[in-house]
């Protein structure tokens, strides 16, 4: 997180905002409640208290502007900036202008005018730019779910190193972005796709090509705005070019990199018993077209051919794949399988039908 | 003459990159452009200083990823300075 330079800040926790005008794009209501919760974002983790004011002057003054609107910094029309607000301070100090010609909107369409708000507002608030990419206060727009939304904690440690805590019992915390290189990271699942390597972990993929030295961090919702966070399995079809992810006891289906439609469904229709609640992990093994699934201590293997489960199971992981334990994630690659399980990594030869090699869950991303 | 596509590209870009790093790494806008200026280029630095910022690999020059990274919507308040 970076300070605004001068490191202003407001001398009063009790701050006052005003709604100056609206967009036509969205319904009143819905504006408003998106910067409430825009404000809120805030005021959940420092003593900072925000109160709605109409007919004054107000700290935080609110409103759509279209190109030039005086303030020496213009619009640029649709895309490229989307806003901008100033540090603390009287008059313009603390408010924030919003682009009107935005597609602003309250879901994933368009720009999210919650997610460009509370942005702004750590603007108004004393935050510049941070260079965590995972965190709010990074410069470009990225779309989170507002119903999934948690503070990152970059963000509360900079808002907190300005304001103080919040008053509440138990501090809140945020997600971390994961560090490729961290020997301490795990992963949610793992797949391959057409070639590369996807690591799910949070609302975050890892994506190694085998072409390229670096690995990509970016948000699954990114690539796939309907996809949740929070991805707890995935395999490729190979042979389908698809990919399936699963979480709790839903999955979707990627074909190419597209959501097929109709998707999420019930992990049941897989054959799946009802006391199953959700998929650990998943591979496809490419030379006999089944599919395997790690729930707990045990798996179920499914026939992508003849399209059910096959009979016999589930079995015990350690009476088919030894001591590997529970499973968190695993893919299969050039033959070998790897299983992941906390920052463990074992390398399975399906062939031999034993572990070959037990190497650091980090090991694909040339740390 | 029509302008051949390639160096059609080449001046969006140009201009892309130039007013990047004006709106937002405080690159001075050049007012003499027709005189050759000997040391540092400014605008290969705050294109490093760009590229240092987004954890890019830092080649001073407009590569792909730094071309992507600059045409993603964002924040209209700069990265670096006032």
């Amino acid at each position: 997180y970076v300070f605004t330079t001068g490191n202003p800040k407001w001398k009063r926790n009790h701050l006052t905002y005003r709604i100056l005008n609206y967009t036509p794009k969205m319904r009143q209501a819905d504006v408003e409640k998106a910067i409430q919760k825009a404000l809120s974002v805030w005021s959940n983790v420092t003593p900072l208290r925000f109160e709605k004011v109409d007919n004054k002057e107000a700290d935080i003054m609110i409103s759509f502007a279209y190109r030039d609107h005086y303030d020496n910094s213009p619009f640029d029309g649709p895309n490229g900036q989307l806003a901008h607000a100033f540090q603390p301070g009287e008059g313009i100090g603390g408010d924030v202008h919003l682009d009107e010609e935005e597609a602003w909107s309250k879901d994933g369409r368009g720009y999210n005018l919650f997610i460009v708000v509370a942005h702004e507002l750590g603007h108004s608030l004393g935050l510049s730019h941070s260079n965590d990419p995972g965190a709010l206060m990074y410069p470009t727009y990225s779309y989170t779910d507002p119903k999934e939304f948690l503070l990152p904690q970059d963000d509360i440690d900079g808002i907190q190193a300005i304001y103080g805590q919040s008053s509440a019992a138990v501090q809140p915390t945020g997600p971390v972005t994961p560090q490729a290189c961290d020997p301490n990271l795990t992963f949610d699942a793992i797949a391959t796709l057409r070639g590369e390597i996807i690591f799910f972990k949070g609302r975050y993929m890892l994506r190694k090509h085998p072409a390229r030295a670096e690995t990509e961090l970016n948000f699954i919702s990114l690539f796939w705005p309907k996809l949740p966070s929070g991805i707890q399995a995935a395999y490729e079809n190979v042979e389908n070019d698809e990919v399936l992810l699963f979480k709790e006891d839903k999955y979707w289906v990627l074909r190419g990199y597209d959501i097929a439609p109709g998707y999420p469904k019930p992990i049941y229709r897989l054959g799946f018993p009802k006391t199953v609640k959700r998929v650990n992990a998943a591979y496809n093994d490419e030379t006999t077209g089944k599919t395997y699934f790690f729930i707990a201590d045990r798996y179920w293997r499914y026939d992508e051919n003849k399209k059910s489960m096959d009979h016999g199971y589930p079995r015990k992981i350690v009476s088919d794949f030894g001591k590997i334990g529970r499973v968190d994630a695993v893919f299969q690659k050039d033959g070998y399988v790897y299983f992941f399980h906390r920052t463990t990594q074992f390398q399975y030869d399906p062939r031999a039908k034993q572990i070959v090699r037990q190497m650091k869950s980090i090991s694909w991303f040339n740390c | 003459f029509p302008v051949a596509p390639e160096a059609e590209n080449e001046r969006k870009t140009l201009q892309l990159v130039e007013s990047y790093l004006q709106n937002f790494y405080d690159l001075q806008k050049d007012h003499h452009p027709h005189l050759r200026t000997t040391g540092e280029n400014p605008l290969a630095e705050k294109l490093k200083e760009m590229q240092e910022f987004f954890g890019l690999e830092v080649t001073g020059k407009p590569d792909l990823d730094t071309l992507e990274i600059m045409k993603k919507p964002r924040c209209g308040v700069p990265d670096v300075g006032q």
